[in-house]
């Protein structure tokens, strides 16, 4: 199998803790970015609708239009849809622009699926809330190496605001006034 | 004098004036986005607008939640978020995204990006306060996402993204110390908010650099044609500038514009609290200004403005308050000693082109 995300960091970061390994028959919801077509084009597009200077400025594309350009080939959409489908999982949805599908499947479904992947749950020591992520890397069959571009729910923790209360400042009122 | 960033206070820095608000027109809206478990109480709207929003019309409630609204506690940065979003953007129908994650293996963010491609029709400007270090994500999910929001800019979509409250940020590396870059503050795609003080943190005077504004340069995504200028000129005319090898000077750089994001007064479960600092306050009033431009482009028969920066830049920051004094932080070590880079007339990765002068940038742009 080919990792697609072989630069992921894939251990929690500081503030999360593993209760344990999610057990097999327990749900998981696992989102798969397929790999889109004519990039290239909507990069051009994107450059012509937003510069005053193009006759195009404005004429923005609906979503429909974006769909048309970017939908992935009948190609990857089958070979995904094949392999899943191999896999048991067929409660799957997709969006308009059918380059993302989000499947349920139980966890020892997804570990088949993503062989390498272990799913463990975690709590956030600051009420970061409870997530289930995988602290290994995953993989997928090399046939689908062209077709899927990640897998979302696996190793991207939530990230904590980094807003902050800071201390007032001094007030010097004289100096303010003058 | 005042004590703390206020509405008012805001409206007063950025030359609004009480008849610079929405029409209510169901054809402009705006939203901001939640990832993190927070939620919003629209009791504390109210409360905070009571308080806040006297001196001029606006909305008392949000006009849609896509998502979950959960019950608990309400979070400072939702609070923020909406309260600046409407009180900027005032009188204008507002959204809100609440993405927490409807399951627990899914990723909020993503959520986000799915809903965009799922709805044909959306509010115009959406401000985001999320942010994650680049090394921290897969150059695959990096080059996605960033697909993501080129297909949301072909739509006519205005993002805003906070730039991030770290300054140039620190990576500690095996080959010694990086600054860090912030995603999807470092998207090509997307129009990045920085942060400002006041000079004089009681009185409305001129901005200053908010040592927490982040900003920088992408070591993923190349810099795009229509900030070469800029950018070149930063680096070629600075005369401080921290070692190259810190930096990757061809990269994306942002922030792209600011504004203040110290000592803000929020509502949250009823208790108004002060000195709130993070660019996730500017990102929102930056917000708001420009949904007040897309309401007067709209009255005039003129499309929304969509992804703004090829436009911004070749502006050279008319209608933009330039912010010349300050520094951000950085890496705590001997090279640079906690600082960042420095802001200098013009475009700088600091605070961008500068802060909105709401009747200037109307102006600049207004038309075609």
């Amino acid at each position: 199998g080919l990792g697609p995300e072989p630069d992921q960091p894939f251990l929690p970061p500081p503030g999360w803790v593993s209760i344990g390994r999610v057990g097999p028959t327990e749900s998981l919801s696992l989102t798969f970015a397929l790999r889109q077509q004519n990039l290239q084009q909507l990069q051009k597009l994107v450059q012509d609708v937003s510069d005053p200077g193009s006759p195009r400025y404005g004429k923005y594309l609906s979503l429909e239009d974006v769909a048309a350009l970017v939908r992935p080939s009948t190609l990857t959409l089958s070979t995904v849809q094949k392999w899943l489908l191999a896999a048991g999982v067929q409660d799957c949805q997709t969006v308009i622009t059918e380059d993302f599908l989000t499947c349920q499947m139980t966890v020892q479904q997804a570990e088949q699926l993503l062989p390498g992947a272990e799913f463990h749950r975690y709590v956030g020591r600051l009420g970061g809330g409870r997530v289930v992520r995988s602290p290994r890397p995953y993989s997928l069959p090399g046939a689908l190496a062209a077709h899927v571009d990640f897998v979302g729910g696996l190793h991207r923790f939530p990230r904590a605001s980094s807003l902050q209360q800071r201390p007032g400042p001094k007030l010097d009122l004289e100096e303010s006034l003058s | 004098l005042h004590m703390g960033v206020t509405p008012a206070v805001i409206r007063e820095r950025y030359n609004l004036t009480a008849q610079d608000v929405g029409s209510g027109s169901p054809n402009n809206s705006q939203a901001c986005a939640q990832f993190l478990e927070q939620y919003f109480h629209d009791a504390d709207l109210e409360e905070f607008m009571k308080l806040f929003g006297k001196s001029f019309p606006h909305k008392n409630s949000v006009s849609r939640v896509v998502g979950q609204q959960g019950h608990g506690r309400a979070g400072l940065e939702a609070s923020l978020d909406v309260q600046y979003l409407m009180s900027a953007g005032a009188n204008i129908s507002t959204w809100v995204y609440s993405s927490p994650g409807r399951h627990e293996s899914q990723e909020p963010f993503l959520q986000w990006l799915l809903l965009l491609s799922n709805e044909s029709s959306l509010p115009l400007v959406h401000t985001v306060s999320y942010g994650d270090d680049e090394d921290s994500l897969s150059t695959a999910y990096l080059h996605r996402v960033n697909s993501e929001l080129m297909k949301a800019a072909a739509r006519g979509l205005t993002l805003l993204f906070a730039s991030g409250d770290s300054g140039a940020g620190c990576f500690s590396g095996p080959k010694g110390h990086l600054f860090r870059p912030s995603f999807p503050a470092s998207s090509p795609y997307v129009t990045t908010v920085g942060g400002t003080s006041f000079r004089n943190p009681f009185m409305v005077t001129e901005e200053i650099v908010d040592y927490i504004s982040g900003g920088g340069f992408s070591n993923i995504f190349p810099r795009p044609q229509y900030q070469d200028e800029a950018v070149s000129h930063f680096l070629g005319s600075s005369t401080h500038l921290p070692p190259s090898s810190y930096y990757n000077a061809s990269g994306r750089a942002y922030p792209d514009v600011a504004a203040l994001s110290d000592g803000y007064w929020v509502v949250s479960n009823h208790v108004p609290i002060p000195w709130v600092s993070g660019t996730s306050a500017s990102t929102p009033v930056f917000g708001g200004l420009l949904s007040l431009v897309n309401e007067q482009r709209l009255l005039n028969g003129r499309p929304p403005l969509g992804f703004l920066n090829p436009r911004l830049y070749s502006m050279q920051g008319r209608g933009l308050f330039d912010v010349t004094q300050g520094c951000h932080e950085a890496c705590l070590d001997e090279e640079v000693q906690g600082q960042g880079f420095c802001s200098k007339p013009g475009w700088d990765p600091v605070t961008g082109w500068g802060t909105p002068n709401y009747p200037a940038l109307l102006k600049a742009l207004l038309d075609p």
